[in-house]
């Protein structure tokens, strides 16, 4: 049993109970600036908990997500160690302070709960969320197909049975239209950072295309900075660049819809995982990846509070 | 309880443009269930690729008769996690 937020374990596996009750430890523990926000429930019918962090009324707003693939639980992890690190620091660290002095934090930890449960339960290396439609024997989209940022096109399956599939919509997966709904719903959201993992990346629009966005030197240049911030640390390497360029093109992400729909601040993670080790990223490297991609985070956090428009 | 017994992680490298087409042409055989980890793309960048038992045999014929490089990166899927679930007991413990 986890005494307090600050004493969860980090390196083991947890079911999404006990993820749900560490994000209510840190609640309860930091209860002047963390508050939990119920933003709709999956497929199967879980929650879907929005951690906000708010120091005043009428704020900009900054995304935090993790976890959309499910599998890989370095992602989930990272998260709620960055949660953590947000409730803790609010009045001790200057960045960390005047970050939620500025602005809002809205971080949801496990953005696919009914993958992230099949992948306790049933299969280990599933990634897709769990929707059913009659006239298919095979289960579930790719949530990260699934935005309404070229739809369809390449870099996407349109068979059911694979790990890509895109969907019979845009936002049929009710994961992710309750992410676009808030988004859409807030209005004034500055800032998106997606948090995945494998391969050590830092992408950022557009994947659906690939052309430059309009922003892309701004964009590539506060990219290369939190990658060598990141770096600083234990040395990992990432490459930065649009998502075309850095890895292939895929359409129907998450970070190419927010960035279309205004939010120039988008960035997607792919942590530290070589591979070697089938998405079971040994226990004693869980805190340091956490550890290195809050160097890189804070440089892009830092960035969008300094450069408000 | 779904269980990885045999199911390999392939780390494949394409030398060219070709390969490249040619594993996507892999890709699009859904019948081998193949989980690409990442997606052929550019030849400077390895195909991660996990394979299921039934599907190992085709799969490597199809990469040597290609003449496409690869190595076994994961040789034994299920032995990685019941590692992991080891370690997990123990620290837990």
């Amino acid at each position: 049993k986890e005494r307090n937020s600050g004493a969860f374990n980090y390196g083991a596996y947890h079911t999404l109970d006990n993820l749900y009750r560490a994000i209510d430890a840190i609640m309860l523990d930091y209860k002047s600036i963390v508050s939990k926000q119920l933003i709709g429930h999956s497929y199967e019918g879980r929650p879907l908990y929005v951690i906000k962090f708010s120091t005043g009324a009428n704020r900009p707003g900054i995304w935090i997500d993790a976890g959309i693939h499910s599998r890989e639980w370095v992602t989930q992890a990272t998260a709620l160690w960055t949660a953590h690190k947000l409730a803790a620091e609010y009045g001790k660290d200057a960045f960390v302070t005047s970050l939620l002095n500025n602005y809002d934090v809205f971080l949801l930890p496990v953005t696919n709960p009914d993958g992230y449960a099949f992948t306790h339960t049933t299969n280990r290396m599933w990634r897709k969320t769990r929707s059913i439609r009659s006239g298919s024997r095979c289960v579930g989209v790719d949530p990260n197909r699934n935005w309404n940022a070229g739809f369809g096109g390449p870099g996407a399956s349109s068979d059911p049975c694979s790990d890509s599939y895109f969907g019979p919509k845009a936002e049929s997966e009710v994961e992710v239209k309750a992410v676009a709904d808030f988004i859409r719903g807030h209005s004034n959201i500055k800032g998106f950072i997606s948090i995945h993992s494998y391969s050590q990346l830092l992408m950022f629009p557009y994947g659906y295309k690939c052309t430059k966005p309009a922003d892309f030197e701004e964009l590539n240049d506060v990219g290369n900075a939190a990658a060598m911030a990141l770096r600083s640390l234990y040395g990992t390497q990432y490459k930065v660049g649009t998502i075309c360029s850095t890895i292939y093109q895929a359409s129907g992400g998450s970070i190419d819809w927010t960035y279309d729909v205004g939010i120039k601040y988008s960035f997607a993670f792919e942590l530290r995982d070589t591979g070697r080790y089938g998405f079971l990223l040994p226990a004693n490297q869980i805190l340091p990846t956490a550890q290195e991609t809050w160097l890189g985070l804070k440089k892009i956090l830092e960035h969008i509070r300094d450069n408000p428009y | 309880e779904k269980t990885f017994i045999g199911e390999q992680v392939l780390r494949i490298k394409a030398s060219n443009g070709d390969q490249i087409v040619q594993l996507q042409d892999l890709q699009s055989l859904a019948h081998l269930q193949l989980d690409f980890w990442t997606n052929p793309s550019n030849p400077e960048i390895p195909v991660d690729v996990r394979v299921p038992f039934e599907s190992l045999q085709s799969v490597k014929i199809y990469l040597e008769s290609n003449k496409i490089d690869y190595s076994i990166m994961i040789e034994d899927l299920q032995e990685v996690i019941n590692a992991e679930k080891q370690e997990m007991i123990s620290s837990e413990r």
